[in-house]
């Protein structure tokens, strides 16, 4: 049992999910044409996708029973771990003409992860 | 390093990874590099110089409403109605001062008139402005340290002991043309009776204007600001010319030099790229 709860413990560690990343503008230097905010939490992707059926087999019951009997396509590529769910973040910064600019930007944070 | 978005750091971690051969590497940082600058709508790396002003009214809007802003700033006092309303459309909002090289200001008797041209080449042409603002400090205390967006309480009698406040009229024209030696053709956008004695900023409605100029269907001649002092009948020269100094429309006209990038004519636009949400985020739409 002991091993068993390791094995799990293990495997639940390495599937997908979101992992912390904080973007700090400092450490790549753009902190002298970014104004604000200072840095941000953009998270990203990574993990195993140990799921018997990839979600993008469309995992119907029917499909999966069709599956069972039709048995798995070896040749169809393992689901990757990516981001389901982003938000954007505001930058304030100047541009290459010191022009002062307040844009928002798509995709910037990721709120979820999921194997696709 | 100085051209590209990438840290040189990074840059050389990356080449020496072995991953892939230096010219393979290098191409590839080079596409990345376009990438990022194109993601943020730049053409090169920004390298501002020291003397580069932020308006206060910028910070003050991202923090107010931008996706990550912490939204404790309350809405400036002189934010325009228009402005609040075109913010919560627009994905973009950028801030500019006018070329100082290219103004031309008149002072006569009971009227002051400042041209002011603002260079827009810098908005993209995918960018549609759907709406702009001239923002006018006007100082009632002559001198004073430099403005933020919180009006003032002028507990001094304004002018050196005239009377507190004043009545200005403020108007905002654009400038079709300026034929050889007379006045500029110009029509009326916006118009304002000042009459408090508050120090504050002035939000004009520029949108018709700076839309048909950034859209291409119209030349950017700039624009005029006339303020008129109609009380001055009655005073005598020197407490005039100082009563006209109020409005902060040239340099000239602004002693603290110190504070003059915060005190200067700013053009606000608000437009739209079509990529993604406003940059107006309230607290509804980000639940």
């Amino acid at each position: 049992a002991a091993l068993r709860k390791q094995r799990r413990k293990h495997q639940h560690k390495a599937s997908c999910k979101r992992h912390a990343l904080y973007v700090d503008f400092s450490d790549v230097g753009w902190n002298e044409w970014i104004v604000a905010p200072p840095g941000y939490h953009a998270f990203y992707c990574q993990g195993e996708c140990p799921f018997p059926l990839a979600d993008h087999l469309n995992s119907t019951n029917h499909a999966i029973v069709q599956t069972l009997v039709n048995s798995v396509n070896s040749n169809i590529p393992r689901a990757c771990c990516v981001p389901t769910d982003l938000s954007p973040i505001s930058l304030l910064y100047l541009d290459e003409y010191e022009k002062v600019i307040l844009k928002n930007y798509q995709d910037m944070v990721v709120e979820g992860c999921g194997c696709r | 390093g100085a051209t590209g978005l990438i840290p040189e750091v990074g840059r050389r971690k990356y080449s020496e990874s072995g991953k892939q051969t230096p010219e393979r590497s290098e191409s590839f940082l080079h596409d990345f590099e376009l990438r990022l600058l194109t993601m943020f709508g730049l053409r090169r790396r920004p390298t501002p110089s020291k003397q580069a002003a932020v308006p206060q009214y910028m910070v003050d809007l991202y923090r107010m409403h931008s996706a990550n802003g912490d939204h404790s700033a309350k809405r400036p006092k002189s934010m325009g109605k228009h402005a609040e309303r075109a913010a919560s459309k627009a994905n973009t909002i950028r801030s500019f001062h006018h070329e100082e090289s290219m103004e031309a200001l008149s002072r006569l008797k009971g009227k002051t008139t400042q041209q002011f041209f603002f260079n827009l080449t810098s908005i993209p042409d995918d960018e549609l402005i759907t709406s702009a603002e001239l923002r006018v400090y006007r100082d009632q205390v002559m001198g004073a340290a430099p403005p933020n967006n919180s009006s003032r309480n002028s507990s001094t009698t304004g002018d050196h002991g005239a009377p507190a406040g004043g009545i200005h009229r403020i108007n905002i024209y654009e400038i079709f043309g300026v034929p050889q030696g007379r006045e500029p053709l110009a029509r009326l956008l916006d118009t304002r009776l000042v009459q408090d004695s508050l120090s504050r900023w002035e939000s004009f409605d520029v949108s018709p204007a700076v839309s048909q100029w950034t859209s291409g269907k119209g030349r950017n001649h700039g624009f005029m600001v006339e303020v008129h002092h109609p009380e001055q009948g009655e005073m005598d020269g020197e407490h005039a010319r100082r009563r006209s100094r109020h409005i902060r429309v040239s340099r000239s006209l602004h002693r603290d030099q110190d504070s003059w990038p915060q005190a200067r004519p700013l053009l606000v636009t608000y437009g739209h790229d079509g990529r993604g949400d406003s940059v107006l985020h309230t607290r509804e739409k980000r639940q």
